[in-house]
């Protein structure tokens, strides 16, 4: 694509489309080229390699701050999954059961969708399937009062890990940003403390739009981490770039199927070798 | 919003008279970023900035009218004119009219289902819905207690031990002898959601279109989609020739720039828009509201 030599304009626009292509912001495809720019300024011949390779240098920089760990190493950890509607929230709480189990964590869900039609039923098989036990409350129960029963089960028996699944809701809602917030506050109260991890569940293949979920949910209910899924897809996930360094906030995990073994820790290094 | 940037361009613009270029190359570089914040695909911004080029040099600005909201204008009415209106679905075919419902995982099928089925219902058609989502967790059980909200008729797909008896085709082809049976005149069937890239997946849908000819397949699509909406819709639409578009979720705050991305990728009416998560969430489409959106 690019020519010996000088970048030219021509080339710029070809490293734009690719990086914007990926869903990455103009914004920030724009200060990753300027970036570039500078790091190959003294470069006397380029070759599309080395700039390529100046690219995943850059994103590296972006994406590889350091977070602390993860929490989950206690004897007792709460996470509460949210995010927007049919992002994959139920499936990854699924997944996550799985993958702490099999890591010798004794693992209990709450299934605190009780609103949409079968939302409970569908993270009830989730347990079947993988062994979890799973709590739930009755047909539209409030979803506050199903969390603070899994939370009294929780601290009754020898459980380390509490996943609560809420039910899918766009930002904008004020009243169910608001009924979020009750969920956490009616946890907080049961647990003695905040929960350990509020995970907000990023779709890959959503646009800009996810950059304001992780704000707004950030704002109404303390985000801790975001799990991207759908990595599977044809989507690159640029947006990761954006959450990572404008939000501030660590990807621990990464969705890549429908399968229960289909999650894995967040890696810097595979996703920027993958996304170019 | 972007009146304001493009007010900010033309400020020093001495007197009105015709756009020149340079004025309108300084605007347009306002209008794309604007376009790409709302996720309207890179490539599409460049073939929709090109043509607004081409009609707006030279034009004569409107006596009534600031440069800036001359560009506006032509731009708005571009948006317009791609996104193009509703038109109404093919039900006037032979009953019973089959309607089948495609798209990736999440993006709202199973509720759009219930949401159609509720507008068909409320149009004095009979209506027939049929989970052939054999694969997700309780799909099943999920449009089955969407049926039973509305008092719409469900398929009873066999099951035992949490096992599903039957395949998709062998689902609807049980489900067309009963509704011919029960002379319902529309079925609505809810697919499982599938990665454009998944072979057997996509062959499963090509089997089912080729066994049965729905009357409409719809491509069901998040609003909130990013750049990846073209080639996802596109190769929707290449392996099964869509007859239209249903966007979900439009009561988010995203700008939905997909929607010029779809549309303009697929050439097929976008015909409905979910607004919300009821069932009665359901409205014809209309370029024009979605077009101010992207605009923002
Ligand atoms: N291909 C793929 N599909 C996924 C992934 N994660 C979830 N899905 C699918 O996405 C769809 C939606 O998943 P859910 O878990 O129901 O999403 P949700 O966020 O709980 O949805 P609501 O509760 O309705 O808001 C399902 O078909 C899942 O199988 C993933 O990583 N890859
Ligand atoms: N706010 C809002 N939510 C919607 C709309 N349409 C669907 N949803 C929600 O989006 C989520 C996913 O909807 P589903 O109908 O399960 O999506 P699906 O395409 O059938 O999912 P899969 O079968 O897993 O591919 C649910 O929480 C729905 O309530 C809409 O127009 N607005
Ligand atoms: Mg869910
Ligand atoms: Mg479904």
């Amino acid at each position: 694509i690019f020519g010996a030599g000088k970048i030219d304009a021509a080339d710029i626009e070809k490293i734009e489309e690719a990086l914007v292509l990926s869903d990455i912001s103009y914004k920030t495809a724009e200060e990753l080229i300027e970036s570039v720019k500078k790091r190959l300024a003294k470069n006397k011949d380029l070759t599309a390699d080395i700039i390529k390779q100046a690219l995943k240098d850059e994103v590296g920089d972006k994406i590889s701050v350091k977070f602390p760990e993860i929490k989950d190493g206690n004897d007792k950890n709460i996470f509460i999954i949210v995010g927007v509607n049919g992002v994959g929230k139920t499936t990854t709480v699924g997944k996550l059961g799985k993958y702490y189990a099999d890591r010798g964590k004794k693992v209990i869900i709450a299934a605190c969708d009780t609103f949409r039609a079968a939302g409970k039923e569908q993270i009830e098989v989730w347990g079947q399937r993988t062994g979890i036990e799973v709590v739930s409350g009755k047909e539209n129960q409030d979803p506050a009062s199903v969390a603070h029963d899994a939370v009294q089960k929780f601290k009754e028996k020898d459980y380390n890990i509490l996943l609560i699944d809420t039910a899918g809701r766009l930002h904008n809602k004020k009243h169910l940003m608001e009924e979020l917030a009750k969920i956490k506050r009616v946890i907080s109260k049961s647990y003695g403390s905040e929960p350990d991890e509020i995970f907000i569940v990023i779709d890959a293949g959503l646009g800009q739009n996810s950059l304001v979920q992780v704000e707004q949910f950030k704002e109404i209910v303390n985000i801790t981490g975001v799990i991207v899924t759908k990595l599977d897809g044809s989507a690159k996930g640029g947006i990761i770039i954006d959450i990572i360094s404008r939000m501030n906030l660590p990807v621990r995990f990464i969705g890549t199927g429908e399968s229960p073994e289909d999650i894995s820790e967040f890696s810097p290094e595979i996703f920027k070798d993958n996304l170019l | 919003g972007l009146s304001s940037k493009l007010e900010k361009v033309f400020k020093n613009l001495k007197g009105y008279g015709k756009l020149s270029e340079k004025n309108i190359e300084d605007s347009l570089k306002e209008v794309r970023l604007s376009l790409l914040e709302a996720d309207v695909n890179y490539l599409i911004v460049k073939e929709f900035i090109e043509s607004v080029k081409n009609k707006a040099v030279g034009e004569k600005v409107a006596d009534s009218l600031t440069p800036a909201q001359q560009i506006i204008k032509i731009i708005r009415d571009e948006l317009v004119e791609l996104l193009g209106n509703n038109e109404p679905l093919n039900i006037k075919a032979k009953p019973p009219v089959i309607i089948m419902l495609i798209g990736l995982q999440g993006s709202g099928k199973t509720t759009t289902a219930g949401k159609l089925a509720l507008y068909l219902h409320r149009m004095k058609r009979s209506v027939y819905l049929v989970p052939a989502d054999v694969y997700r967790p309780a799909a099943i059980l999920q449009l089955k207690k969407i049926g039973a909200s509305i008092n719409i008729p469900v398929y009873e797909t066999p099951e035992e031990n949490g096992k599903i008896l039957q395949k998709p085709d062998e689902i609807v082809n049980s489900a067309i002898e009963i509704a011919e049976k029960h002379a319902y005149d529309t079925i609505i069937i809810d697919t499982a959601g599938r990665l454009e890239i998944d072979e057997p997946l996509m062959d499963e849908l090509k089997l089912l279109k080729n066994k049965f000819n729905p009357n409409e397949i719809l491509f069901v699509a998040d609003s909130m989609l990013g750049q990846s909406a073209v080639t996802v819709a596109k190769t929707f639409n290449e392996a099964l020739d869509i007859s239209g578009v249903i966007l979900t979720k439009v009561d988010g705050d995203a700008r939905g720039g997909a929607a010029l991305s779809i549309k303009k990728t697929v050439a097929k009416p976008i015909k409905f828009i979910g607004v919300g998560e009821k069932l009665s969430d359901f409205e014809v489409f209309y370029g024009d509201r979605i077009a101010d959106r992207i605009l923002g």
